[in-house]
């Protein structure tokens, strides 16, 4: 998806 | 040694089913608490995250945390060896277990089945509890309707907040549209639409993910819509009695 945004720029990796 | 048993197995049915065209393979983790699940779709825009109270369960043991790698296919073809009716039971003997028993019972019929489980490893999303500007409370069957229809005309969906209601809206190469949905207070819970907007959000996302999540309508008459400018929706099914089923979708960047 190219105007999509991963989750991960949100919600860090744990 | 670990055994939850559903009173209602067609509900765990439901669950599989409303997260198995999202995800493929899942860590189901057990603890003392209960049941949970965290797994993000292929292209990590969207998030799965399920939390089962022991209380919901009819029977209900785990004396050591646990991890079960599964796969949603497999689990799948095992659950259609059960009867809607039934009451499924979940079991493993090990402290490692390497594979998932289940136990189908009707009032005339009671099946066994062992699933391979897998060693996945999967990155956990660490989702702060946030509070959310704007949460709007509605029958889950009118969202389901809405995005099958709007989702005709353009592949990104837009939600506007105010205090007046929740507006979808599409804008296409055919044309556009919208869809305001009012608030309302009816006596019937299921048919009410609740809006609390702190702050009014405007927000746009794949509308494919949305008809994907709206398979686990079969779980809640109604859904809540978590939103705040800029950052991911959550679209929570309350499982009633249980716990909660989670979908999180990262907005778009406006094009």
């Amino acid at each position: 998806e190219e105007y999509q945004i991963y989750l991960n720029k949100y919600f860090p990796i744990v | 040694m670990f055994e939850a048993k559903f009173e209602d197995g067609g509900l765990f049915k439901k669950i599989v089913e409303a997260i198995k065209e999202l995800v493929k393979n899942v860590n189901l983790e057990a603890n003392g608490t209960g049941i949970s699940l965290q797994a993000m779709d292929t292209s990590h825009v969207a998030l799965v995250a399920l939390q089962l109270n022991e209380k919901g369960f009819k029977k209900y043991r785990c004396e050591k945390s646990l991890t079960m790698g599964l796969s949603i296919e497999n689990l799948q073809k095992i659950l259609k060896c059960s009867g809607n009716d039934d009451q499924i039971t979940l079991r493993t003997q090990d402290e490692e277990p390497t594979t998932l028993s289940f136990t189908f019972e009707s009032k005339n019929r009671i099946s066994e089945f062992q699933l391979n489980l897998m060693s996945l490893d999967q990155e956990q999303l660490g989702v702060p509890d946030t509070e959310y500007s704007s949460v709007v409370r509605m029958p889950s069957n009118e969202f389901t309707k809405i995005c099958r229809e709007l989702g005709n005309i353009n592949e990104a969906i837009g939600i506007e907040t105010s205090k007046e209601g929740i507006k979808f809206y599409v804008k296409g190469d055919i044309g556009e549209g919208q869809v305001s949905v009012k608030i309302n207070d009816t006596e019937k819970p299921e048919e009410r639409v609740e809006c609390e907007v702190d702050e009014p959000v405007n927000l746009s996302f794949a509308v494919r993910y949305f008809n994907l999540f709206n398979k686990a309508s079969a779980l809640s008459s109604q859904v809540i819509l978590s939103m705040s400018q800029d950052q991911p929706l959550v679209i929570e099914y309350i499982i009633e009695e249980m716990g909660s089923l989670k979908l999180y979708l990262a907005p778009k960047i406006n094009d």
